[in-house]
């Protein structure tokens, strides 16, 4: 499951 | 964070002052695909439209717009500044047959049907194969300078580390974003003909020129 708000990396 | 995450970040960011240093210091952007860098500064705007949205952290806020800068800053020297030396005659990939593809598939395969969310995966898609123009400039003029190759290495070296980042994070964070990866796949897959000239060849002092 992606937490599509995590968006952490560049 | 971890290791991996980390030197990944910095690799990038070494390529993108190592390529901008380079046109800085010798006043001349030859060799390099203005494509590619319009192409890299289209994946910042679309990634990073979160900027306004939401905010994670200093670092990721810091990161973030030191990349979208530095990314319009390349494009300004080699369209504006020092077009004079963009050799253009050799930037002849045609962007369109990347563009196209990559705009379905991110309308097509996305995490969530939402404008944020498709330019997320545009960007992530994108940025994969935006490197091709220049690969492509290389392999028609044969030859290109070292510094290029110490830009391209970092580059191609930074989402070889997102890999292990990823596989870091399935680990120990169940964490695990199949777009990511299999995008940071592709794009490192790209890189793998390259790393091996510049190891066989620009680490042991010789310029990288292909065979006719």
């Amino acid at each position: 499951e992606v937490d599509t708000t995590d968006k952490d990396e560049l | 964070m971890n290791i991996f995450r980390l030197t990944g970040d910095l690799s990038h960011l070494a390529a993108i002052i190592i390529l901008l240093l380079k046109i800085w210091k010798t006043r001349s952007c030859a060799g390099i695909s203005g494509k590619s860098q319009i192409l890299f500064a289209l994946v910042f705007t679309t990634r990073y439209l979160d900027l306004f949205s939401s905010f994670i952290s200093l670092y990721n806020t810091v990161m973030k717009v030191i990349y979208i800068m530095c990314a319009y800053a390349t494009v300004y020297l080699i369209y504006g500044k020092f077009k004079a030396t963009y050799d253009g005659n050799h930037d002849t990939f045609r962007v369109e047959f990347l563009l196209i593809p990559v705009v379905l598939l991110a309308v097509l395969i996305n995490h969530a049907f939402a404008p944020m969310e498709i330019l997320w995966t545009f960007s992530i898609y994108l940025e994969s194969v935006a490197i091709l123009p220049q690969l492509f400039m290389i392999s028609k003029t044969g030859e290109a300078e070292t510094i290029t190759t110490h830009y391209l290495f970092f580059l191609g070296l930074y989402r070889t580390l997102y890999l292990f980042n990823w596989i870091w994070r399935f680990y120990f964070e169940g964490f695990f974003d199949l777009i990511a990866v299999v995008a940071g796949l592709v794009q490192t897959i790209l890189y793998c003909d390259f790393f091996y000239l510049y190891i066989t060849k620009v680490l042991k002092g010789k310029k990288l020129s292909l065979p006719a």
